[in-house]
């Protein structure tokens, strides 16, 4: 059970990781773009 | 059926020597006194001293964290009023739990047998004892979560206990309020089923239930399927007894002070003793006449077992054995007794006990269990905004299903379920951030993965911890502990 917490607990911080990159992307490109 | 005066011999926990021994050496096993949970319970005879003793045999292949748990709450109590706990052995696939034995039995046992209710005096007594077993455990910070007369034992000098610490919990300073749904459904109080956090008054919530159990024979509600019960328990106004007029205003004031829906506004134990009911509640030999009677009436129904044994010829007699069925108020102005029906059944007065299938058999339920519960499953539900099943459906839904099957689903699988993704909301909030904000929170999330990660750690070894403790023992006494 301990191992299955720690599975979920750095699955969903990696997918919330993954949404802020993205984020962080996206605007990256948004700029790119306008400049 | 004997109340001996002679002083008992104090059994304060049982030695080395003979933890080290098989329990069949240290114990004759007399009889068997019922089922708990986890296990059955036997009367023994400590043959070094001749003191009697209840033993929880327990098999190991049982929830074994749940009962290392009852027992290390157990050991942690030092009360009059709290069943004492002598010493483990591990025999065969049993666990032998050693605890004090209360010789009466139950106050639903008392009730059962007598067919009679208790009287206001004598529920007074039992309260106020089973208060101060509350003050007790709510100092120590632990919950007792199942108060109910089932849980509240009686030894022979009248003496009073709390008993079955099988779902008890310890609150920590970090977790101040439990949000495990646990307990049996009718004591129930409604922060508990609403999965809302709860703290220790939840106990004086289940204990001004047990008062009007006392008092009329049954929970309110009992006559309700426990599921549409549940649902009433937080929804309606706090239950109150079925003819007031009946009992006396003190009587009235304090249950429905134990009664109150918001647990902040509830009284405490320190409290609730102080409360005229439980004030002016007489000595505990008051409860003598009561258990005289109900041991008689225990020994009248063993002999007549052991008659029916000798005539086979008698055919099925156990049915009058406990449940008459009906029950009836004596009168108006009796003090809250109440008679097997016969010649004096008054059909407006009747109170009908359904067989005891709502209330006995149902039990104790336990919902998230603390695996689940540390899991954070209520708190990830909140986070996520997904709406959640509550628990006491899955409960039942899970007790269907093993009625059908029976066989245990995927917890792994309801673990995966609840795992933490970012919502549509989430990423709407993102949106809203600055790229410095975006780096910032990009930065944090490390730190903050280690320390749920540490939170995690720290909580599973101290649920470990006592198997360890355990195991230990084991190893250190040869088997037993």
């Amino acid at each position: 059970l301990f191992m299955k917490e720690l599975e979920r607990i750095v699955k969903s911080y990696e997918a919330y990781r993954q949404a802020l990159l993205s984020e962080v992307d996206t605007r990256k490109q948004r700029q790119q773009w306008y400049a | 059926v004997q109340l001996r005066n002679n002083p008992r011999r104090q059994l304060k926990k049982l030695s080395e020597d003979s933890l080290t021994k098989q329990p069949e050496e240290v114990f004759d096993v007399l009889e068997k006194l019922g089922e708990g949970s986890y296990g059955s319970v036997f009367k023994a005879n400590f043959k070094e001293t001749g003191e009697i003793v209840a033993i929880k045999q327990v098999p190991v292949e049982s929830d074994l964290q749940e009962i290392i748990k009852e027992i290390s709450i157990m050991q942690q109590c030092n009360s009059p009023h709290v069943v004492r706990y002598y010493g483990s052995y591990f025999k065969d696939s049993d666990l032998w739990i050693v605890m004090e034995y209360c010789g009466a039995g139950s106050i639903s046992d008392i009730i059962r047998l007598r067919n009679k209710t208790l009287t206001e005096e004598e529920i007074a007594m039992v309260v106020q004892s089973t208060l101060k077993g509350l003050e007790y455990l709510h100092f120590m910070r632990k919950i007792h979560r199942d108060i109910k007369a089932g849980n509240i034992l009686l030894n022979t000098e009248g003496q009073v206990k709390l008993a079955d610490f099988g779902v008890a919990g310890q609150l920590t300073d970090t977790m101040a309020k439990r949000n495990t749904v646990i307990g049996t459904p009718f004591w129930m109080a409604p922060e508990v089923i609403q999965e809302i956090g709860y703290n220790c008054v939840a106990d004086i919530w289940s204990l001004g239930i047990t008062a009007i159990e006392m008092a009329e024979g049954k929970p309110p509600y009992a006559d309700i399927h426990p599921m549409r019960a549940i649902f009433m328990i937080p929804t309606n106004p706090p239950p109150t007894f079925r003819n007031p007029e009946q009992w006396s205003q003190p009587f009235r004031d304090f249950v429905s002070q134990c009664l109150v829906k918001n647990p902040e506004n509830r009284a405490t134990a320190t409290q609730l003793l102080q409360h005229p009911f439980i004030k002016n509640a007489k000595s505990n030999s008051i409860l003598k006449a009561l258990i005289t009677d109900a041991m008689e009436i225990k020994l009248k129904k063993l002999e007549a077992q052991l008659r029916e044994q000798d005539q086979e010829d008698e055919e099925n007699s156990e049915d009058d054995e406990v449940d008459q069925g009906t029950m009836v108020r004596a009168g108006p102005s009796d003090s809250g007794t109440i008679r097997a029906a016969g010649s004096l059944g008054e059909p407006a007065r009747t109170l009908i006990e359904h067989d005891g299938t709502m209330v006995s058999q149902l039990g104790t339920m336990v919902i998230n269990s603390d695996d689940e519960d540390d899991a954070g499953t209520m708190k990830r539900r909140e986070e996520t905004m997904q709406p959640a099943k509550p628990s006491f459906l899955e409960y039942f839904e899970q007790k269907e299903k093993e009625a059908n099957h029976n066989s245990g689903a995927g917890d792994a699988d309801h673990i995966v379920d609840t795992r933490k993704l970012p919502t549509e909301s989430d990423m709407d909030t993102m949106r809203t951030w600055s790229v410095e904000e975006l780096r910032v929170k990009l930065a944090s999330l490390d730190p903050q993965m280690e320390q749920e990660i540490e939170e995690i750690r720290q909580r599973y070894q101290a649920k470990r911890q006592p198997i360890m403790d355990a195991i230990e023992a084991k190893k250190r006494r040869q088997q037993n502990f």
